[in-house]
């Protein structure tokens, strides 16, 4: 799972 | 992801090449604000900086070079190319969109989640496509005619901030610690700037008339 920090979403 | 992210990002997606169609197969872009589209591009710009830093999925990764390579070659278009540019009506698109940039600067080094390069500017690109559509909206009072597809542009790319509030909720309720409240809160400002022209899009495709604004 992405780290709270890196930007997911568009 | 989720279905409301995966709604949201298509939709804009449509909104993007419709315009894109439109200004591509007609050869025209009367109606549409070339203001809009450059504050689109430094949206865009300011939030995929991390496009090559870091890596959560080719679906990310394509969506982002699609994002930034369509509103790139939208202002190229409107800019550079002769017939194009020949439809752009200056005199009426004339929000002084620099000014709106400014205030979202200062917004960002006051307001966002981290002190950073990256989030300070991430932050100034939610802010300014909360606004960003505020040049094509004026345009859009300011010429009677609307034609169809200016009409669908603006339907769909307003729409997709709304799918987007969608899956914030749903991720709120999934996710644990899932809390953002300034792409929250910056997101609901930018879809409530549409609800006057939801509500006459929605009455023209009602009545089966064209799309006017009122003066």
């Amino acid at each position: 799972v992405a780290p709270d920090d890196v930007k997911d979403e568009l | 992801m989720n279905i409301f992210r995966l709604a949201g990002d298509m939709t804009h997606l449509a909104s993007v090449l419709v315009l894109l169609l439109k200004i591509h197969t007609i050869k025209s872009c009367a109606g549409v604000s070339l203001k809009t589209q450059e504050l689109y591009v430094i949206v865009f710009a300011t939030r995929y900086l991390d496009i090559f830093t870091s890596f959560v999925s080719i679906y990310n990764s394509l969506m982002k070079l699609i994002f930034l390579g369509s509103s790139f070659s939208i202002v190229w278009y409107m800019r550079y190319h002769k017939a194009v540019h020949r439809t752009y009506d200056r005199e009426q698109d004339t929000f002084r969109h620099w000014f709106l940039m400014l205030p979202c600067i200062l917004l960002a080094l006051l307001i966002h989640e981290k002190f950073t390069f990256f989030e300070v500017m991430w932050t100034f690109s939610l802010y300014l496509e909360a606004v960003a559509i505020l040049p094509q909206l004026v345009l859009l009072q300011r010429t009677r005619n609307i034609d169809n597809l200016t009409g669908q542009y603006i339907f769909l790319l307003g729409g997709y901030r709304g799918f987007y509030i969608l899956n914030w909720i749903y991720r709120y309720f999934t996710e644990p610690h899932y809390v953002h409240w300034i792409t929250w809160i910056s997101g609901l400002v930018q879809t409530l700037l549409y609800a006057d022209f939801f509500y006459y899009y929605f009455l023209s495709w009602k009545n089966n008339k064209k799309l006017q604004l009122p003066a």
